[in-house]
């Protein structure tokens, strides 16, 4: 049921269509999240309640300082896919393939994207652990059943130790477009000098979008 | 929650009243991760001279508002006193979870009242 009253006007004011329904399903909080949120929030910040410090600098509205984009909604997408990996390509004796799913169709048709951040954590088995440089990571769309669409985008990988990142705006769709409602990507990882393996332990998309309905121009400044 | 104002009526000259906001009261605690609400506050008071000049460190004022304060000073009738609204404005950020369950950051402007003028 629509939320009744003032909480409706609330939600409307700030830009969201309706609460969400019922309790999320509890999942930790990823921390760069967190630190985009303490860092963004000037109460978070604030020396007293309710006052901006006097000269305090001002952020720029609608600028995600730390992604270095314009934006003022930032969305961590949790992978929807299975992370199984595509047996044909097991069979073979490759390295496995992996189809990973992206939901975006909360993002609204008025949000312009800046930024499409994939981190991919890989976990090594034992033989592919120590091994550094030299993968290539391989992101393709998928294509119908378990077909495999053009490659979009190749990416050296030197460390597996950290998160691998790689940007999909500009490869996944194309800059001035709209976000697509879901996003269905397969994924490989290659040493290129060994026939090691490993595999894909977590995926997530960082997605930053610029909402113009909730941006106004920065504020004349005290003369 | 919002401070009380002192003898009913608008209390005072015009300046930002207490007004915290509480995410738990709208029902959204379930879904809103941080913050748990933020101090929105609100502006109150009378704008009648001398509160709608300039005084130091405060709002600019606007010429519009002094002239108005002055009419009602020499004839209440002809016009109201100017209104006591926000002039500086800060925003604030939400983090929750939507939806879709994804964890959502979003930031608004002008959300909460730093400074109140005669306009």
């Amino acid at each position: 049921p629509a939320a009744p009253g003032p909480a409706a006007a609330l939600l409307q004011a700030l830009g969201l269509c309706d609460a969400p329904q019922g309790a999320p399903k509890p999942r930790p909080v990823p921390p760069v999240m967190w630190r985009l949120f303490r860092r963004r929030d000037p109460q978070e910040a604030r020396v007293s309640p309710g006052r901006t410090p006097p000269g305090a600098t001002l952020r720029r509205p609608c600028h995600v300082e730390e992604l270095g984009v314009a934006g003022n909604i930032v969305r961590h997408v949790p992978d929807r896919g299975t992370r199984a990996g595509i047996p044909e390509s097991a069979a073979a004796g490759q390295c496995s393939r992996w189809t990973v799913v992206f939901d975006l169709s909360a993002v609204e048709p008025t949000e312009q994207p800046s930024r499409a951040r994939l981190e991919l954590r890989f976990a090594a088995e034992e033989a592919a652990m120590g091994i550094e440089g030299d993968w290539e990571l391989s992101l393709a769309q998928a294509a119908e059943g378990t077909g495999v669409g053009p490659v979009l985008l190749r990416q050296a990988v030197v460390s597996l130790g950290t998160p691998v990142r790689a940007e999909l705006l500009g490869a996944a769709w194309s800059h001035n477009t709209s976000v697509p409602r879901s996003l269905h990507l397969v994924l490989a990882l290659r040493h290129r000098a060994t026939s090691a393996c490993v595999h894909l332990a977590e995926a997530s998309l960082l997605l930053v979008t610029l909402d113009p309905r909730l941006c106004h121009p920065l504020a004349r400044l005290r003369r | 929650e919002a401070d009380p104002v002192v003898g009913g009526g608008p209390g005072g000259s015009c300046r930002a009243r207490r007004l915290y906001v509480s995410f738990r009261e709208v029902g959204w605690h379930r879904w809103v991760i941080a913050p748990r609400g933020f101090l929105a506050n609100y502006c109150q008071g009378h704008c009648s001279l001398p509160a709608t000049l300039p005084g130091p460190g405060g709002p600019p004022t606007l010429n519009h508002a002094v002239l108005r304060a002055l009419m009602y000073s020499a004839a209440p009738g002809a016009a109201g006193l100017p209104c006591c609204v926000p002039a500086r404005l800060s925003p604030i950020s939400v983090l929750f979870f939507d939806n879709s369950d994804n964890v959502v950051l979003r930031h608004y402007e002008d959300m909460v009242v730093d400074e109140c003028g005669c306009r």
